[in-house]
């Protein structure tokens, strides 16, 4: 994350290769499922043995006696619906919820998320030298139409993404945070409203930065928790 | 520091079967290392069951290559058999050679080692010096290496060419795929078995890895490094290379130019070969044969089949997707995510209309090209939409009882894939898009709570 802070952010999930290495953020939406991004996967059908979600910890390379963290075996994998760029992860055993590991709340179908909101983005990757790249770092961003946001992106968003204000100081995600949450404050609770997608340029100043839109989703990924 | 196992070639979930093999042989009771030992200590033990289970320990006479023995599957055994009697290759000069070669390099048959004609000879067989039937031998440490009096009266004896087990087998590109049975370092430390962590606590688990053959403690590539090595028995020498030959013309490995990409790429892209040469945020990547801003070990010489041309984005380590080392200081790996990934959707046949509900074709298949589940089946899925309660659905064909929005789709054959959508693409333009709406105030449980760090309690 590119002009963030040390913060917590509870259902971030650190995806890890075989090698225990970061390579992509999630989020949890249910004590056994993250959510994340297609990009970071090779397949919808590729081997996971190995692979593993860490939960629970704000360092980038805890240590084993890190006191909150988690490491759980990913098992499944389901590729989202077509054009989606969606994945959601099945955990082989559910994550222990508690003050380091919480569920983000998921939002209603087809939920607009209102101009001006307040969110935040999420994650362990590329801080472009404006801050400490060993802990969880977290940005603020502010939500814009999709018709603003178009303006500039010249008609390139879809519906099924969102949109947030690029400050004229880089703030935003950047490499090894997609996957990762975009999350906004809404009815006193978080709710996973963005999915961090690759933008051509980390935090570009004066450009807004395009999130897959969750809420296009929700009964996708209501139905694969029931059906799986 | 050296483990007994390290004398054993082992198989897990293994059971070896013999005529003289009876169920209830002893079983004793210690750990599988113990159990080595043992039968390191026993002349007439070539090989053990270990079950974990119960930690048992079965001592065996024979090994899969003894006559009426046969390897079966059972998940409670796992099969130890030593080294020297199940390796097609010399360690030295291979006094320890116990295999089953009869045949000498210029093609004569051996002569068993009890007969005295057609060479009269002075050797007893017993089992300390391992003279079994008429197999190749080396009872005086003969420098060539194993050999036999021949049946050939011509030819009173002959060596019989078998390799050491350092040129045995050669590697090609950077040896991921090798898998010979050289067991020590190119200073000549001993390697440790891969299944265990000492004396180095290592992230290489065989189970971890079921692909890159992490077999015993022989020599392998799992992290796609220049060539071959292992972790060393000795606690400090972490890691060293194995010398091993390169194959001739490695350029032949290339992928088959069907199975490379340029414009996508499949997989993990480990076969892109197209001329990307940014990270997915735009930052360009360093040239493969620079060592500025970042040193590396991905020299293009090294990793010859992994074309490592230019600054172009790679996959030469088993990675996620293809990759470079950036042109920025501060930022030394980075995918290139940008690169699109190759669609793997089936060719689509049919159509359907809105959502696909009334769909009442015959497709079967899903946009991957798996097999549907037959919706009256209970397996591999459970189903929650059966024939029972929705007539409509047919054999296994793609159908959508619940109105899902992204259209018709089936249970998959595939135990990883629950469901999937079909191969099949709307009649007219794309699913109906909904309505994005701002809703009415929604009450969230058990979810997006968080606890808040206020700034002024902190000291």
């Amino acid at each position: 994350v590119v002009g963030g802070r040390p913060g917590n952010s509870p259902w971030t999930v650190s995806l890890r290769n075989r090698q225990g290495q970061h390579f992509c953020g999630g989020s949890l939406v249910k004590d056994q499922w993250v959510v994340s991004a297609l990009q970071c996967f090779s397949s919808c059908r590729g081997p996971l043995t190995g692979y593993e979600a860490w939960l629970g910890t704000l360092f980038k390379d805890p240590q084993p006696s890190d006191p909150g963290l988690q490491k759980i075996p990913l098992i499944q994998m389901v590729c989202g619906p077509p054009g989606s760029q969606l994945v959601m992860i099945k955990l082989e055993r559910p994550a222990v919820l508690n003050n380091r590991v919480a569920l983000i709340c998921l939002p209603p179908e087809n939920y607009l998320v209102p101009g001006q909101t307040q969110c935040e983005i999420a994650g362990w990757g590329e801080t472009n030298g404006t801050g400490n790249n060993t802990v969880l770092n977290v940005a603020q961003l502010r939500v814009i139409a999709n018709e603003e946001c178009n303006i500039k992106h010249r008609g390139k968003v879809k519906n099924n993404e969102l949109c947030t204000m690029s400050p004229m100081v880089p703030v935003g995600a950047c490499e090894g945070d997609h996957g990762g949450p975009l999350a906004c404050f809404t009815h006193d609770c978080w709710v996973l409203e963005g999915i961090i997608i690759p933008n051509r340029v980390c935090a570009r100043p004066g450009w807004p930065a395009i999130f897959l839109r969750v809420s296009m989703y929700v009964d996708w990924i209501n139905k694969v928790i029931k059906l799986s | 520091i050296r483990s007994p196992l390290n004398d054993f070639q082992s198989l897990t979930a293994t059971e070896l079967r013999h005529p003289s093999y009876q169920s209830d042989n002893q079983e004793r009771l210690m750990d599988v290392e113990e159990c080595a030992q043992l039968c390191n200590q026993l002349l007439d033990c070539r090989a053990f069951h270990y079950i974990p289970r119960n930690q048992g320990c079965q001592l065996l006479s024979w090994t899969q290559h003894s006559a009426q023995a046969q390897l079966q599957k059972n998940v409670l055994y796992d099969l130890y058999q030593k080294k020297d009697y199940v390796r097609d290759c010399i360690v030295n000069n291979g006094l320890n050679y116990r295999g089953t070669v009869a045949v000498t390099a210029g093609g004569i048959t051996c002569q068993h080692w009890n007969h005295k004609f057609p060479a009269d000879h002075k050797y007893i067989p017993d089992s300390r010096n391992g003279l079994e039937k008429n197999y190749c031998r080396n009872p005086d440490s003969d420098q060539q290496g194993p050999w036999c009096y021949t049946t050939n009266p011509e030819i009173r004896y002959q060596t019989c060419g078998i390799k050491t087990c350092q040129e045995a087998t050669c590697f090609t590109c950077n040896g991921e795929d090798y898998q010979g049975s050289l067991d020590y370092t190119e200073s000549g430390l001993e390697c440790q078995r891969w299944d265990l962590q000492y004396p180095h606590k290592h992230p290489y688990k065989p189970n971890k890895y079921p692909d890159k053959n992490l077999d015993d403690n022989y020599c392998r590539n799992p992290d796609n490094s220049e060539r071959p090595w292992c972790y060393t028995t000795n606690p400090l020498q972490e890691r060293e290379f194995c010398s091993i030959p390169r194959c001739p013309s490695t350029r032949q490995q290339q992928p088959p130019p069907k199975h490379t990409t340029h414009n996508c790429f499949k997989g993990k892209g480990e076969n892109y070969r197209g001329t990307a040469n940014t990270t997915a945020t735009g930052i360009p990547c360093q040239r493969w044969d620079a060592q500025t801003p970042h040193q590396h070990h991905f020299l293009p010489e090294n990793y010859e089949c992994k074309d490592l041309r230019e600054n172009y984005c790679r996959n030469p380590d088993g990675s996620e997707a293809p990759w470079c080392f950036t042109s920025r200081l501060g930022m030394r790996v980075a995918f290139c995510f940008q690169i699109k990934r190759c669609t793997d959707d089936i060719k689509v046949e049919d159509c359907y209309y809105e959502n696909g509900e009334q769909y009442r074709g015959s497709v079967s298949k899903t946009r991957k090209g798996i097999v549907c589940q037959h919706w009256s089946q209970k397996t591999p899925h459970k189903p929650q939409f059966t024939p029972t309660t929705y007539p409509w659905l047919e054999e296994n064909f793609c159908r959508n009882p619940d109105g899902d929005k992204y259209g018709p789709w089936c249970y998959t054959t595939d135990p990883g894939t629950p469901f999937d959508y079909c191969a099949l693409k709307p009649c007219r333009s794309g699913p109906k898009s909904s309505n994005l709406e701002t809703s009415d105030p929604v009450l969230f449980e058990e979810c997006g709570k968080r606890e808040e760090r206020r700034s002024r309690m902190l000291r």
